[in-house]
């Protein structure tokens, strides 16, 4: 099994649509038993899926809590596609969890037994008490980057928590890689800040190809798709095909 | 003084952006004297305006502390405009302020004795400790919101906070507006909903008009300037400048 976060406290970029699409492409068309994992109290990943975030009796804070086990708490999706689910309640995770035993761990024990070939947690745009456990979790990391200019920033934030992480809590945590998400190379902004993270100190990680921006991926959420069910001839599935194709190819070699 | 927090817990939707040029608008064309105040770890205010958020010493983090006053933080962005910086040590303070006396008061406190005509508050994506901080503080609560799927989730969540606040600890908390950000009518997803925005329980608190998506207020930042200084006849700065007068009829009318 291999765990990856995708994780930037930088919002919007496309951490929730990384996950989701990635998470259909793996199982839809590369045959592999998926856990996606939602660990924002927002609930977008658990929307996106089509579920009601409020209608979820047990989610990822209740398995985080003990109080439940993630086979407890997992909603079907599609075939080969499991959800653990999240609300609201997870907002109350920092302030109830900052003193337990082991609180950077609680995630990692709540994934112990479970059996999936890939599981993709969607991190919070935060650096609290729930990114960590997603980062002692994980034995990867996959950032996904907006080539606009509080990027470069980002990225370097991004660096300095993993590498806390790696120090204190968890030595193999690996570098999955950088996905520049929401591309349009129409803008020079665009080309120019893609450049600048190409000679950033993580450039060699970045995926060999961006995601467009893609109406397509913002529209199906509303309808509790995936690209891949809601139009798979679009750009955005063909992107986030080529970026599964290079995941796999990282993730089976680490 | 009227102090308004710039908030909504979905990421990427303008926040920094709004903070950033209305407040240049404000002290430049009606010559109010204003406190941009980054709340962020992620320091991109601080950035956008042309600091580097790690060279500072003095933050917002040292002022809630109560280590330093509002004054000996502040760094002169422009005529009228001061702003109080942040940097990574913020993302200390959910941990460190967890336990203190008059916790979610320490931003109020902080701005007792200091004098602006406006602060605006740029708030970090989250629902922790700092965000009740800014709601504690601020007289009124600016919601910027982009129009796409997540959205109205987003802005039931920030009522239900917004909600509690107003309960517990501000029950003079008012409504300033929802903002419209990044919007393109060409889009049939920001069509929708935005319309669908205008149906919410908040939807009379809309600003007339939405800030278009304009890729000069993307670039801005790299220069370290504010729309108004970057390009002052773009999109963007008409923009900003209807909201601003939504805004100030709005604020002066409490
Ligand atoms: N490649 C793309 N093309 C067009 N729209 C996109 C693309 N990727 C994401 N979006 C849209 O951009 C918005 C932000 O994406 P998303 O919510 O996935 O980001 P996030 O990083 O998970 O945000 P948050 O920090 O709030 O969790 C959403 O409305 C989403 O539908
Ligand atoms: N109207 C607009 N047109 C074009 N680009 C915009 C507009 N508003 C914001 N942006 C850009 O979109 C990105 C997100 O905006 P911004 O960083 O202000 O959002 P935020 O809500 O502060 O994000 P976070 O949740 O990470 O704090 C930035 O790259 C910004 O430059
Ligand atoms: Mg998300
Ligand atoms: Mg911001």
């Amino acid at each position: 099994m291999y765990i990856t976060a995708v994780f930037n406290q930088k919002g919007g970029v496309g951490k929730t649509t990384t996950v989701h699409n990635m998470g259909a492409l793996l199982a839809a068309e590369h045959n592999k038993k998926v856990l996606l994992l939602d660990l924002d109290a927002q609930g977008n990943l658990t929307d996106a899926c089509g579920f009601d975030p409020l209608a979820q009796s047990i989610t990822t804070y209740e398995v985080m809590a003990q109080a439940n086990t993630v086979q407890q708490a997992v909603l079907p999706v599609a075939q080969n596609i499991d959800l653990l689910p999240a609300n609201i309640n997870l907002a109350e995770a920092e302030l109830n969890f900052m003193a337990a035993y082991g609180r950077e761990n609680l995630l990692k024990n709540a994934l112990a037994h479970v059996e999936y070939d890939f599981v993709l947690i969607d991190c919070p745009p935060s650096l609290g008490l729930l990114t960590i456990n997603a980062l002692t979790a994980a034995h990867g990391v996959l950032i996904p980057v907006q080539a606009e200019y509080h990027a470069l920033a980002g990225v370097r934030l991004v660096r300095r928590t993993v590498e806390k992480v790696r120090q204190a809590l968890n030595p193999s945590l690996a570098l999955d890689g950088l996905l520049i998400t929401l591309y349009d190379a129409r803008k020079k902004l665009h080309l120019d800040v893609a450049q600048a993270l190409h000679q950033d100190q993580w450039g060699d990680a970045l995926f060999p190809k961006p995601v467009r921006t893609n109406v397509k991926l913002a529209e199906a959420p509303s309808a509790g798709q995936s690209i891949l069910a809601y139009y798979a001839g679009s750009n955005g599935a063909h992107d986030y095909r080529d970026a599964v194709q290079t995941y796999l190819h990282r993730a089976t070699n680490m």
